[in-house]
């Protein structure tokens, strides 16, 4: 868990309309690279299922790159901070 | 805002056009990406605002010190905050010894400014300290806020994800523009990788028609310093106003100088004045360095008032000389240093900033006199001529390097002691300066543009905002850039120009723009189809040749590495009368020739769109600098002007260092 850090994965545009159904399958994503329901479950961050789809999740590098190789996505990032302007 | 909105020539009183056509925004909703909401402030009050909008989806969470039925109302509609990133990289969060509130509350005040600034209602005699002393209010006075509390912390910590989280619920909750004040320094992330996630965030608000107005950063005056540099936001450079905080200082031979300050006084009546250095008499170390005033021994300081030099235009510089001059038990201090537009009261002590030139003068009398004294006024509020506008020190400033193609930033607008709401524990206002101040001026402006013209897309807007800008200040004197030297404002200071609200709602023509433009953006610069194509959700494939940067179908042409002649197209769309006649007016940049072709557009009610292309040829054998122009389409009535900015490279991709 020390090794984890949040990661953003982005996938784009939405490819179904229910906001719902958009969570379900990033769990479904996560579970198949973590190996388990609850796992994916503890490492969810945030699911980004309306204007967009992606999830933020704390994985180690390894996992992140393990899911950056799944076709549907696009980008796998390390989060980072922003400063007030 | 006491001032801003008159300056601007939106004044409630006498109920300017724009105000008045869209109720002053009443219909509109305005996302606020920030630190949260003080909901207590006056500014929020919905007395004489109507229903909420029925498309209205959001909601106001509660959380400490914060309750979402009770602190909402119709004018603060939504009020969200998102913290799990942050959690997540910091672990928890100990707000005993970082003081926050896990709520939509915001502890860190810059929300609340922001959004009071877009949309704050009015709140009659407001000062802060007693300067500036007016009507505060929002450029939409009344239009609803929206708050998606993703930064956090004293300092303003916003987790990219926490930030990717508030624009995904705001897409949802129906916001029609989204203001984000909040930058990530260069160098710059590609705008279609998550990195930048305010970039990829923002495309997918825009290609759902909501406009996402951005601050450009604060790290200027360097160039290639501006960020949020994406094509599809509108990226705000600040100004100054035309009103300034001139404070007295009388020196003993009887001459007096105005410096700027926030000193509400009492006058400092004639006191021994210092220049610490070295007498030459002992080993003693002496330095009239602001960040260095430490140093002196006490006796130099105390009971005087020190003058001190600083090559700094932030604020860091003040705050030593005036913590250094405290201590030693002197009674003010007068800093020299290059403008940086970052007053700021020093807590009842008087701190006056002067420029190097009246500085040395200071300096030349403290030498030249035995017993040198000077008597310090208590500031006074300026308005109006002859204070003149400038683009803030700190604003970031163009080209964009991602794209130099893409000119950044698009619009300017007054950022620098803007007085708006903040904590009640914090009297309730305060003046902030940054561009993070700017970026809501054009929110609220936007909104109103886009309650005239719900049917616009985010880039007729923009393009109506560029082209209508003033180029120089309301009262048709230059805009300066400040820096070092202070120069005549250039596209890449500001943009189109100086926002101009009124003049924006009718542009005659717009430089239109929607989601395949934004396609074609990306291929020109090089990205992978199957990236474009994940990223708006179906399949896409560039065209082969790709498409040129320059024929994006921006309000401005920018060519950076011209070395011949290039030819490049642009397409107006009338928004105006239906049959009308615009003539080409071109000021070319010099050493640069710019032909236009056809020189006439003719609109009628079968054609609203016209295409012209644009040669330009050099005549520089060197790679040279950024020369500025003008291209113009007039109808006698309107002047849709964009700006025209070409650097000569006879080397190409070459960094010139010799």
């Amino acid at each position: 868990d020390a090794k984890k850090k949040v990661h953003i994965v982005y996938l784009g545009e939405r490819r179904h309309d229910d906001p719902e159904f958009v969570t379900e399958s990033h769990h479904q994503m996560l579970w198949s690279i973590l190996g388990s329901k609850e796992d994916a479950h503890d490492s969810m961050v945030y699911s980004y299922r309306h204007g967009f789809s992606g999830f933020a999740a704390k994985l180690t590098d390894f996992q992140a790159e393990q899911i950056s190789g799944l076709p549907e996505v696009i980008h796998v990032m390390a989060d980072r901070s922003y400063e007030l302007a | 805002t006491t001032r801003s909105w008159d300056y601007l020539g939106l004044s409630s009183v006498n109920s300017s056009n724009l105000l008045r056509n869209t109720h002053l925004g009443h219909q509109v909703i305005i996302g606020i990406v920030d630190t949260g909401v003080w909901p207590e402030s006056e500014m929020f009050s919905d007395e004489g605002i109507g229903p909420i909008p029925s498309r209205w989806k959001g909601n106001c969470e509660s959380g400490q010190q914060f309750n979402g039925s009770a602190h909402c109302n119709r004018k603060l509609i939504g009020a969200k905050y998102f913290i799990d990133g942050l959690l997540a990289a910091i672990g928890d969060l100990n707000t005993t010894q970082n003081p926050e509130y896990v709520s939509p509350r915001d502890f860190n005040g810059h929300g609340t400014h922001v959004s009071t600034i877009a949309a704050g209602s009015f709140v009659a005699n407001v000062s802060y300290g007693g300067f500036g002393k007016g009507t505060a209010r929002g450029g939409a006075p009344l239009a609803r806020i929206a708050m998606y509390k993703a930064c956090w912390l004293q300092v303003g910590t916003c987790m990219g994800s926490d930030l990717l989280k508030a624009i995904d619920e705001a897409i949802h909750d129906g916001v029609d523009v989204i203001s984000i004040s909040v930058a990530f320094p260069i160098p710059l992330f590609s705008e279609i990788e998550i990195r930048d996630g305010i970039s990829v965030g923002s495309f997918h608000a825009v290609s759902k028609g909501i406009l996402v107005v951005c601050a450009a950063g604060n790290k200027g005056p360097a160039a290639q310093t501006v960020v949020n540099t994406a094509p599809w936001v509108l990226t705000v450079a600040a100004t100054t106003l035309d009103r300034s905080f001139p404070t007295s200082i009388t020196l003993g031979n009887n001459i007096t100088m105005q410096g700027q300050a926030m000193y509400v006084g009492p006058e400092l009546g004639f006191t021994g004045l210092v220049y610490p250095e070295n007498p030459g008499t002992g080993d003693e170390e002496f330095s009239g360095d602001c960040e260095r005033l430490s140093v002196n021994p006490n006796s130099t300081m105390a009971g005087k008032v020190v003058l001190c030099f600083t090559a700094k235009t932030d604020n860091s510089p003040v705050a030593s000389a005036v913590s250094a001059v405290r201590n030693a038990r002197g009674l003010g201090v007068i800093i020299a240093r290059n403008p940086g537009h970052l007053l700021v009261p020093c807590g009842g002590f008087p701190c006056i900033a002067v420029d190097y030139e009246l500085g040395t003068d200071i300096l030349f009398y403290i030498r030249s006199n035995k017993i040198p004294v000077v008597k310090i006024m208590p500031s006074q509020t300026l308005v109006g001529q002859p204070v003149s506008t400038k683009v803030a020190t700190f604003s970031s400033r163009g080209p964009n390097s991602i794209s130099p193609a893409i000119l950044k930033p698009d619009i300017s607008a007054p950022g620098v002691n803007i007085l708006a709401a903040t904590s009640p524990d914090d009297g309730g206002f305060a003046m902030k300066s940054g561009t993070s101040m700017a970026t809501p001026v054009v929110s609220g402006i936007v909104a109103l543009l886009r309650g005239l013209h719900p049917d616009w897309s985010p880039a007729a807007i923009r393009s109506a905002l560029v082209t209508t800008a003033w180029k120089t200040d309301p009262s048709g004197e230059p805009i300066f850039a400040d820096g070092s030297n202070r120069k005549l404002a250039d596209p890449f200071d500001y943009g189109g120009g100086l926002v101009n609200p009124e003049k924006a709602t009718d542009p005659g023509l717009v430089y239109d723009m929607g989601t395949s433009d934004y396609i074609l953006y990306m291929c020109s610069a090089g990205y992978a189809d199957s990236s474009i194509s994940q990223l708006i959700g179906k399949p896409t494939s560039c065209p082969n040749p790709k498409p040129s940067i320059l024929d994006l179908n921006l309000p401005s042409i920018t060519i950076p590495n011209l070395r011949d002649e290039v030819t490049l197209t642009r397409t107006v769309t009338n928004v105006g009368p239906r049959d009308s006649v615009y003539k080409v007016v071109m000021e070319p940049p010099s050493g640069v020739r710019v032909d236009v072709n056809p020189k006439t557009l003719v609109f009628n009610s079968e054609t609203k769109r016209v295409s012209f292309t644009v040669r330009v040829t050099t005549a520089h054998k060197v790679n040279s600098g950024f020369y500025f122009g003008r291209l113009t389409w007039t109808d006698s009535v309107r002047e849709v002007t964009i700006p025209v900015s070409v650097r000569t490279q006879i080397l190409q991709r070459y960094y010139d260092d010799n």
